[in-house]
């Protein structure tokens, strides 16, 4: 869509209809509508090309600058956490199998000990991407598999452990204190830990996103999301919503079910793929 | 949530004498706000408050002393009639067994309600076979094997080397000759954009001819559901909604865009992780619930 044309009301109704079925929220889009119909005024706008440079540059902007993994410590701890089935343990065996690509030491640790046959699936990437397992028994206590792998990485010298968590929704308070419960262990064994909190979001989720990312955060501090599903026909426009409000970066996005679907979050795509 | 916001409205609308069409009409910018906010698609919100602004400029809100209170019983009422009545019946094949498919997105709860769906069928007198047609995510079939286990039901496993129309075909055969009456075959997660895995389940369809093919949906799914829910509905002709993870809080208007688009039953809901955690979809509280 490239041109010069009068932007009136109907066009700005129609961008907003666009960034709300991306999921963006009715709130989120009527702020960036609404600083884009000033940007429009002040500076003449007339190309359609021009118009959304100008509204892409305003996404960027609220998404923040693009931050990596906090992987500088030996060894890192990244805590994987967020909702039933949003891809937290397909997500954990292809971090590992980028970890290794870099040639790094990786220990993944079974911390969901609850729902069937959950060991037995992070076993499975374990194996594919060939990366050393620390395991209890269904239904130990999740705290205790993180100690035991936090432990198990300083004695074999791994650079990075990442911790899996079972699903949960996050009105479920006895669950949250469960997941608070593992994360104090882990900073207990080391204050600087987990260097990172990773929340997996999918793609598909609507506002809702929004108080998931707010409690998780409150809960456990959450320092990075992992988009998954963005092969999908969803949008993921909820994120910008969460780095408005909660300044909480997106710094993965999962892109499919094989070992290599993970890339690292990029505002300027992401941005451009919410018009496409 | 929506009743005091419309409250709100109309105080300020009433402020001015008699209530006009026009002031209804900015009541009506509420009651989208609510269900945009409640996930409910753009579209489906569109007609759905054009045909709740038929009924609202009508003598019924214009000349009550609680306009408020009545445009919401319209809201209401519309709601729970677009969502349908409490079906949750599982339509029984004349001759057995029943054949129901479970189908959808990636993680949206498919297995885990499998077995939840045979553990309320077997409490209904029937005998259900699980079948473990998920060939692809690491440790599936394994996991519909424990729920099988706990539940002291039996599973039907070809393994992961044989096609899932394989699997399902075989499946029908063993339910005959052991007196299963109810067979719930469990597919992969797949994106209704995925061509060949689309085809996959148009195969099992044609090969075993379910009496029931049911999208098992996330009630926190966003804007999307109704390109999910179409597409699925194009490709195969489902004959049933489950919704699942209702006892989170978020809103559900997922529901409304599902049944507007498809117009196919909400048969159930999924309301936790324990086998038990299936029941009736209630439409009436399903709307209370999307307004908020
Ligand atoms: N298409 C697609 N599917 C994905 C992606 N990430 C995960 N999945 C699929 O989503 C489903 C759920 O993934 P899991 O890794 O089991 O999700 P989880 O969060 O660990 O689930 P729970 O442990 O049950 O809470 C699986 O079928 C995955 O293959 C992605 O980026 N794209
Ligand atoms: N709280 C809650 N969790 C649910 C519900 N239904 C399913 N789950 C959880 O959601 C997650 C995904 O469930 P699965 O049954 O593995 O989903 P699936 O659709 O089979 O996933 P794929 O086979 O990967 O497509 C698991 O953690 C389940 O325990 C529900 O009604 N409430
Ligand atoms: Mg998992
Ligand atoms: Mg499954």
């Amino acid at each position: 869509v490239s041109g010069k044309r009068e932007f009136d009301e109907d066009f700005f109704e129609e961008l907003e209809e666009i960034l709300v079925q991306g999921d963006v929220g009715v709130n989120t889009a009527l702020e960036l509508v609404d600083r884009l119909r000033d940007a429009v005024k002040e500076q003449k706008i007339k190309e359609t090309e021009r118009l959304y440079q100008v509204l892409e540059q305003s996404i960027v902007e609220m998404l923040g600058e693009d931050q990596p993994l906090n992987v500088g410590a030996k060894p890192s701890v990244i805590m994987v956490v967020g909702v039933n089935g949003a891809g937290k343990t397909t997500t954990i065996g292809k971090l590992a199998h980028q970890f290794k690509d870099q040639g790094k030491r990786v220990i993944i640790a079974a911390g969901d000990t609850f729902r069937a046959a959950a060991i037995d699936q992070l076993e499975v990437w374990a194996n594919r991407v060939g990366t050393q397992i620390i395991k209890h028994q269904e239904g130990s206590d999740p705290a205790a598999v993180a100690f035991d792998a936090i432990q198990a990485a300083r004695s074999r010298n791994a650079d990075v452990v990442i911790i899996d968590t079972a699903g949960r929704l996050q009105n479920k308070t006895n669950l949250m204190k469960e997941l608070q419960k593992v994360h104090r262990v882990i900073n207990r064994e080391d204050p600087a830990a987990p260097h990172e909190v990773l929340l997996v979001l999918d793609a598909t989720t609507g506002q809702n996103a929004i108080s998931q990312a707010k409690v998780f955060k409150e809960a456990v501090g959450v320092t990075g999301i992992a988009l998954t599903k963005l092969d999908g026909t969803a949008k993921g426009g909820v994120v910008l919503g969460i780095a408005n409000e909660l300044k909480i970066p997106v710094k993965l996005i999962g892109v499919g079910e094989g070992v290599e679907d993970l890339r690292p979050f990029d505002a300027e795509e992401f941005a451009r793929a919410l018009f496409a | 949530g929506l009743a005091e916001k419309l409250q709100g409205t109309f105080q300020k609308l009433k402020g001015k004498g008699k209530l006009s069409e026009a002031d209804v009409k900015k009541a009506m910018r509420e009651v989208r706000l609510a269900l945009l906010e409640a996930d409910v698609n753009y579209k489906v919100v569109k007609d759905f408050v054009s045909k709740v602004q038929e009924r609202a400029v009508g003598q019924e809100v214009l000349k009550s002393l609680t306009p408020a209170q009545q445009v919401i019983k319209i809201v209401n009422e519309e709601l729970t009639n677009l969502m349908g009545g409490e079906q949750s019946k599982i339509k029984i094949a004349s001759k057995p067994p029943t054949v129901i498919m479970l189908v959808g997105l990636q993680g949206a709860g498919k297995t885990t309600t499998a077995g939840k769906l045979a553990n309320v069928l077997r409490k209904q007198g029937r005998r259900p076979l699980l079948v473990a047609g998920d060939i692809y995510r690491p440790a599936a079939i394994k996991q519909l094997q424990v729920l099988g286990e706990q539940l002291d039901l039996p599973v039907f496993s070809l393994g992961d080397k044989q096609s899932p129309v394989n699997i399902a075909r075989a499946a029908v055969e063993h339910a005959k000759n052991h007196g299963n009456d109810m067979v719930i075959i469990d597919t992969a997660g797949r994106l209704h954009v995925d061509e060949e895995l689309m085809q996959e389940l148009s195969d099992i369809k044609e090969n075993v001819e379910p009496d029931e093919i049911l999208l098992v949906v996330d009630a926190m799914t966003g804007q999307d559901a109704v390109n999910v829910a179409q597409t699925f509905n194009e490709q195969l002709g489902l004959t049933g909604v489950i919704l699942t993870k209702l006892d989170g809080d978020t809103r559900g208007g997922a529901a409304l865009s599902v049944k507007a688009v498809t117009g196919c039953p909400i048969k159930y809901a999924g309301v936790g992780e324990k086998l038990d955690a299936l029941e009736p979809f209630h439409p009436d509280r399903m709307a209370g619930r999307i307004l908020g």
